[in-house]
């Protein structure tokens, strides 16, 4: 299963 | 980072601080919703628990400890300062902002990227920003005049609103970034609230 992405927003 | 998301940090940043300032200097929160002010402590405390998990970089944690700080020192002065506390308009601002807090977090359960504590607490504050200024609207709509600043506090809002869904736009076609749709919706519904706004306040 794939990483979930971070939240690279504000 | 491209310029719309810059432009959109910076008036996000500039409205917090534009309000700050305007309490801090007139010892005065007259025409500010303490329910929102709380709102939105809530949503960057629910937002960036991922400051010490997820670094993305130097920029993004100084402006989460920004936003969190300046939000929780609103809050502060509203509810401590001694002067600033007694000019706080407590029966105008009724707003029954529990409801949104409980709503936002039901929906996060059921609408979310992933069934995990931190994707949770990411949904629910996105479902929580996009209404957290309804209690400002309520008590705006109140007041029989817009204070300037408080004006201009919730125009610099709405410009960050503005300015992120065209950073998704530019994102969306330079990087091929699906930012997602949980963002996309509650974005358009936070920005068609202010676009309401603003329709009366220039009407007036």
């Amino acid at each position: 299963t794939d990483k979930p992405k971070a939240h690279d927003e504000l | 980072m491209n310029a719309f998301r810059f432009l959109g940090d910076m008036t996000h940043l500039f409205s917090v601080l534009v309000l700050l300032l305007k309490i801090y200097a007139t010892k005065s929160c007259s025409g500010v919703s303490r329910k929102t002010q709380e709102l939105y402590m809530v949503v960057f405390l629910a937002r960036y628990m991922d400051l010490f998990t997820d670094y993305i970089s130097l920029y993004n944690s100084v402006m989460k400890v920004v936003f969190i700080t300046s939000s929780a020192a609103i809050v502060w002065c509203m509810r401590r300062h001694p002067q600033v506390r007694r000019t706080y308009d407590k029966e105008q601002d009724t707003f029954r902002h529990v409801v949104l807090v409980a709503a936002a977090f039901v929906l996060a359960l059921i609408f979310n990227e992933r069934f995990t504590f931190r994707e949770i607490c990411w949904a629910f504050s996105i479902y929580l920003e996009a209404v957290a200024i309804l209690p400002q609207l309520v008590l705006l709509q109140r007041g029989r005049n817009v204070d300037n600043l408080t004006g201009q506090y919730v125009f610099f809002l709405g410009a960050y609103r503005a300015f992120y869904i065209l950073n998704w736009i530019y994102r969306y076609f330079t990087e091929g970034h699906h930012s997602r749709w949980i963002s996309w919706l509650s974005g358009l519904v936070q920005t068609g609230l202010y676009a309401d706004f603003f329709y009366y306040y220039f009407l007036r």
